[in-house]
This record gives structure tokens, sequence and C-alpha cells, in this order.
């Protein structure tokens, strides 16, 4: 039995309004821990995990371990019959085949019901090694989409640069090139306005601008967005989701030959 | 010129 209640409904519309046009179809996995996904992009470029923990929920059972395959943009179409109000309860029996999303108005005059069938998914789970990044940006999140969709109305690659000037968004094609510097601007008064930058090295990758852009879809979860790189690994794009945890996208970087 | 990295050579299966 499982039975998982989100008095902040709105939080699991947007998760899944961030990532069904990444991911397919994917495994819910469900433990004491929490509801967290892990999955792959069709061409295995980019990677999601998402993770809301149990204490995030007002009322957590999952008597045991559970994996639930789901196609996001059903599932994403049943959670927008959700008020941006409403409490969220799913539901789910041991070995059964489908899962219930159950809607509660603020004041409990409507309640809605979407029973939505489950499938059978042959999903591969990675192991993502603890790193030390050479470089971890933190800025708006507003901004970081900003400059995503700026760059990839003119081309295609981005070159993300960080240095102790700051963080820089390159771009280079056929109509002519694009720099965006962002400087280290630390914030007393307005913290979630401030881009701050830990770095050990230097860093520079090149990344698919159509993934980073899809990422930001994340972005009305959080206000502001983590993005750590290292010269050897895929850049993480993390939104911080309000004291329940986190989406992580990993990207891949583009490889000089 | 580049080519695009795959997620599959930087994580492994666990």
């Amino acid at each position: 039995m499982l039975e998982l209640r989100l008095v902040q409904g709105s939080l699991l519309k947007k998760v899944l309004e961030s990532i069904k046009d990444l991911v397919t179809d994917a495994n819910f996995d469900c433990s004491a821990t929490g509801f967290s996904l892990q999955a792959m992009d069709s061409s295995h470029v980019a990677l999601v995990s998402l993770l809301l923990r149990s204490e995030g929920f007002e009322h957590y059972r999952c008597d045991r371990n559970m994996s639930m395959g789901m196609n996001l943009n059903n599932m994403a179409k049943m959670l927008k019959c959700a008020g941006n109000d409403d409490i969220i309860t799913i539901k789910a029996d041991d070995g059964g085949d489908t899962v219930t999303f159950m809607f509660e108005s603020p004041n409990q005059d409507k309640i809605s019901d979407f029973e939505m069938k489950l499938m059978d998914i042959d999903s591969e789970h990675l192991g993502i090694p603890e790193s030390e990044y050479h470089a971890i940006v933190r800025m708006p999140s507003q901004e970081f989409a900003r400059i995503c969709k700026d760059l990839s109305s003119i081309v295609d690659t981005v070159v993300i640069s960080v240095s102790k000037e700051g963080v820089k968004f390159s771009t280079r094609g056929d109509i002519g090139s694009a720099n965006i510097v962002c400087r280290q601007n630390p914030s007393v008064d307005k913290p979630d306005e401030a881009t701050i930058i830990e770095m050990q090295e230097p860093v520079s990758l090149t990344f698919a601008l159509r993934y980073m852009n899809s990422f930001t879809k994340a972005t009305p979860l959080s206000n502001t967005v983590t993005i750590s790189m290292s010269s050897e690994l895929p850049v993480v794009v993390e939104y911080k989701i309000a004291d329940m945890g986190y989406i992580r996208f990993y990207l891949a970087p583009k490889i000089e030959e | 010129d580049t080519r695009q990295g795959n997620i599959l050579s930087f994580f492994k299966k666990s």
C-alpha cells in the first residue's frame, strides 16, 4: 500500500511540466526515503534525477519499496486537472497495475479521482559518483532561463566558462557570435538575486542549448539554479524544491574531436 | 569539430 499526501500539490504539477518533454516514460521509485525518479532522454544525452523526501509529505505511507512505471505525458495531463492550490494524494496498491491521483480543493468542496494505468518499463538505474566539482555557480533561475532562450534563438550550442571574472556563456554561429558574462554579485539583501561562484579551477565546456532550454522548464520550482561543472563530467543543473528535495539535470558535454 | 557526449560513457549501470 502506498499513500502520499502532498499539501502543496502545485509542486508535483511543476515537476511534471519540467520533465515531460525530456523523458517519455519513467519509473517512479517509492521508498522510506521518498518519492524519486531517475531517467534519461531517449538519446542518452541527458539524465534527470528527482527526489521528493518523505518528510516533505503531510502523510507518507509506503509499506514496501515500489517502482511504478508511468507515461509522463499522460501523468502531466492528469495533474493539469488539479488546481494550483489543491492537495494531491498519490495512491497505489502493492502489485496493482494502476495509480490513483486524488485532488482536494483547499476548502474540501471538490474531490477528484484520476486513475492511470501503470506500465512495465525496463529502466537502467545509473550510479552517479559523488564528485568535487571544479566550479559551482549559483544564479537566479530566471536569469539562466533568459540566457538559454536568447542564445538558442541564434545558435544551437553554448560554451559555458567559469573563471574568477564570472560565468561566461558564449556562442558562435553563421550569423555572428555572442558573449554574456554574469559577474559574481553577492547580494546580502536579496540572496535569491545573487550570482555566487565557487571555483577550484577554471572550467569551460560546450553543450547543446536544446537540452539546457528544456531544463529551464523547472524554473517555476525555484528562484535560484545551481550549475556544477568539472572538465571531465556532465554538467549538473539543479533546482531545489522547497524543503522537499531537488530536481537535477545532468547533461553530457560536447567533446572536441 | 565536436561530437555530442553520452551519459552512459560517464555514469555506469548500478
